[in-house]
């Protein structure tokens, strides 16, 4: 295993006992802004982690982002931990984020399905149905791909199949993955921005997924996204889609921006990352470093709003 | 670990409602046969779907038979999967 952070390769694609080790030592070399949070434990007893950035200060508002909770999708893994590195490398020389991390913390989570990406290191990579063991789902793909919706609500386009892409789920917060998030946002209270990164359809979407309706706050989520979308842009040359999930990809209910946004976090956006159009899930290693940058930029342009737009 | 040999992901795109409902009828198969790594969403998107060896006569056939046009994504995902187990190697040597 890795000893330090600087002997290790964000280029390339890493196991999750690679990712723990790689989080201990960034913590340990990074104590003064980076911290661990254990916030639960999944369903096969691995720890759940979030590492904190902050600054000091007591009830700082926060911004959360998460990557993996599709457990196959490991460029969003690798673009979390180049991230979390950029954070680090760019504290006191980006005055943008410089100011922002001065006012708010920013918890991500790098490996929201640890129990599944063990698993698509253990056994497969590629298929993407299988039973979680010991569950009553046959199909839906809980130890695996996917945890479903975030908050597991069945309603309008989510679906009773447990092969269907929209299923909803046995009950509300039935994964302890999913319960460990909601519970530690609930408790924190003072989230004002939510970013959960997936792959790989090239979009960045904002509430609602369950209804066609505009939010009250479309058209600020709307311009921001533009934003966002423009400075994801200009890195690489890279389009993505963005808008409403419910028209930019498909009307369904209980996912995480929509509980995200109901809890009053109004800077919610799910991220779809980047695709070549050739390899989905499989995309190169030599991609993470291009497809992260790009992400930074759109992450940095949400963080930046969010700090100017306190609500 | 299981072998992926041969087994490849092909790319439809829907021209409309109606074939989109053809395709979210094969999401009702048995999970071995069909694995969507990007679902049946709106015709404007593409859909991917991984179709292992065995099934790939049979789906093909499927899709001709709709009128569904596709595109082989990729066409071996083992070549894939063994580059990509290759890289990690590399990187933890």
């Amino acid at each position: 295993l890795e000893r330090s952070t600087s002997s290790f390769s964000y280029s390339s694609y890493h196991t999750l006992e690679e990712i723990y080790s790689w989080i201990d030592n960034f913590v340990t070399e990074h104590s003064d802004i980076v911290s661990k949070i254990q916030i639960g434990n999944s369903f096969e007893n691995r720890s759940i982690l979030v590492l904190k950035f902050s600054t000091g200060g007591s009830r700082h508002p926060a911004i959360w982002i998460d990557t993996g909770i599709h457990s196959r999708e490991w460029i969003t893994h690798a673009t979390g931990i180049w991230t979390a590195n950029k954070i680090v490398s760019d504290y006191g020389k980006d005055r943008v984020l410089t100011d922002i991390l001065k006012a708010m913390d920013i918890f991500i989570e790098l490996v929201t399905n640890p129990d599944g990406f063990a698993f698509t290191h253990s056994m497969v990579r590629a298929p993407g149905k299988d039973g979680r063991r010991g569950s009553r789902h046959l199909c839906r793909t809980w130890g695996f791909d996917s945890l479903g919706g975030f908050i597991l609500l069945p309603g309008n386009g989510s679906n009773s199949n447990p092969c269907s892409e929209t299923y909803h789920g046995p009950s509300p917060q039935s994964e302890p993955e999913v319960a460990a998030i909601v519970n530690f946002i609930t408790a924190h209270g003072n989230f004002k921005a939510l970013i959960s990164i997936h792959s790989y359809s090239q979009m960045l979407m904002y509430p609602y997924g369950r209804s066609l309706e505009p939010v009250s706050n479309q058209r600020e989520l709307y311009d921001l996204a533009k934003d966002a979308v423009e400075a994801l842009y200009k890195v690489h040359g890279i389009e993505y889609f963005f808008g409403s999930i419910s028209t930019t990809l498909y009307v369904a209910s209980g996912i995480t921006v929509d509980w995200a946004y109901d809890s009053g976090i109004k800077y919610a956006f799910s991220f779809e990352l980047r695709d070549t159009g050739r390899y989905g899930f499989l995309l190169p290693a030599t991609q993470i470093i291009p497809t992260a940058q790009e992400t930074w930029m759109a992450l940095r342009t949400i963080m930046e709003h969010t700090l100017n737009h306190p609500y | 670990q299981m072998n992926f040999t041969g087994d490849q992901v092909l790319r439809v795109l829907a021209k409309d409602e109606k074939q989109l409902s053809l395709l979210r009828d094969l999401e009702g198969l048995k999970p071995q046969k069909v694995d969507f790594w990007r679902g049946p969403a709106r015709p404007s998107l593409p859909v991917d779907m991984r179709v292992p060896f065995s099934e790939l006569k049979y789906i093909k056939a499927y899709l001709e038979s709709h009128g569904l046009a596709y595109s082989i994504m990729i066409k071996d995902i083992q070549v894939l999967l063994d580059e990509e187990r290759e890289a990690m190697a590399k990187s933890r040597r």
